[in-house]
């Protein structure tokens, strides 16, 4: 067994810079910072390679890596804007920042539209809403009869797909959620308001303590 | 409220796998 003597290096691959980042999101240079903790705790929870990987995202949001939800990959692949497999940091941090309670509500709206299209076609088509509506009843272990299924996806619909083509375009969309802006409800997360605040373990004095 | 007169996104919007806050807990 050999012994490192060699420090490991203050950033991992990936890393940018939190001016940039924070000039590009409603975050300031400190909350970026801050959030840098918490990827460093994600992106090392399995593979300690600066990247968070699927498996790491699952442990995250279920305390179980083997657990796959259908949201779960949507959200994960969201976020993966290179397509990589992995999420980097300043991928983590400009997708983050749309969950900010500050982001333009418009970017909260494109970001769930992107999440809901599943087969990324630029629409949100039948089929997908009827497959999101039973993973979600899978994943609460409810049971709906198939015909109250389509009910519920036939009466959203009709209510979205306003121009009556059998999708919903992203116009569409926002003008649904501007009828229904509850919807976009979990594009917010009250946490990201002052991070450094909420969550002061995460404010290590990493630029001064080595 | 009855599942089929709810919006679909809403009940969607439930989700486990959609709830990010869990990221922020120890």
């Amino acid at each position: 067994m050999g012994c490192f003597l060699s420090k490991r290096p203050k950033h991992t691959a990936g890393y940018e810079d939190p001016t940039l980042l924070a000039a590009e999101t409603p975050f300031n240079v400190s909350e970026v910072e801050a959030l840098y903790e918490l990827f460093k705790k994600l992106s090392s929870s399995i593979v300690d390679d600066g990247r968070i990987h699927k498996e790491e995202f699952q442990l995250a949001l279920f305390r179980n890596k083997n657990k796959r939800n259908l949201f779960a990959d949507r959200v994960f692949d969201t976020f993966d804007v290179k397509r990589n497999g992995v999420i980097e940091f300043g991928e983590f941090i400009r997708a983050l920042g749309i969950f900010h309670p500050n982001a333009p509500v418009e970017s909260k709206i494109e970001f769930a539209f992107r999440l809901y299209d599943l087969r990324q076609t630029g629409f949100i088509e039948r089929e997908e809403l009827k497959e999101m509506v039973l993973a979600l009843l899978h994943e609460s272990d409810l049971v709906l009869l198939e015909d109250v299924v389509e009910t519920i996806v036939d009466k959203t619909f009709s209510d979205a797909d306003t121009k009556g083509d059998g999708k919903i375009d992203v116009e569409e969309w926002k003008e649904f959620v501007s009828r229904n802006p509850s919807l976009i409800k979990n594009m917010t997360l009250p946490y990201l308001k002052d991070i450094t605040l909420a969550f002061p373990s995460f404010v290590v004095t990493s630029e001064v303590d080595d | 409220v009855a599942p089929v007169a709810m919006n679909a996104f809403e009940l969607i919007s439930t989700s486990q796998g959609l709830n990010l806050g869990t990221l922020f807990e120890k």
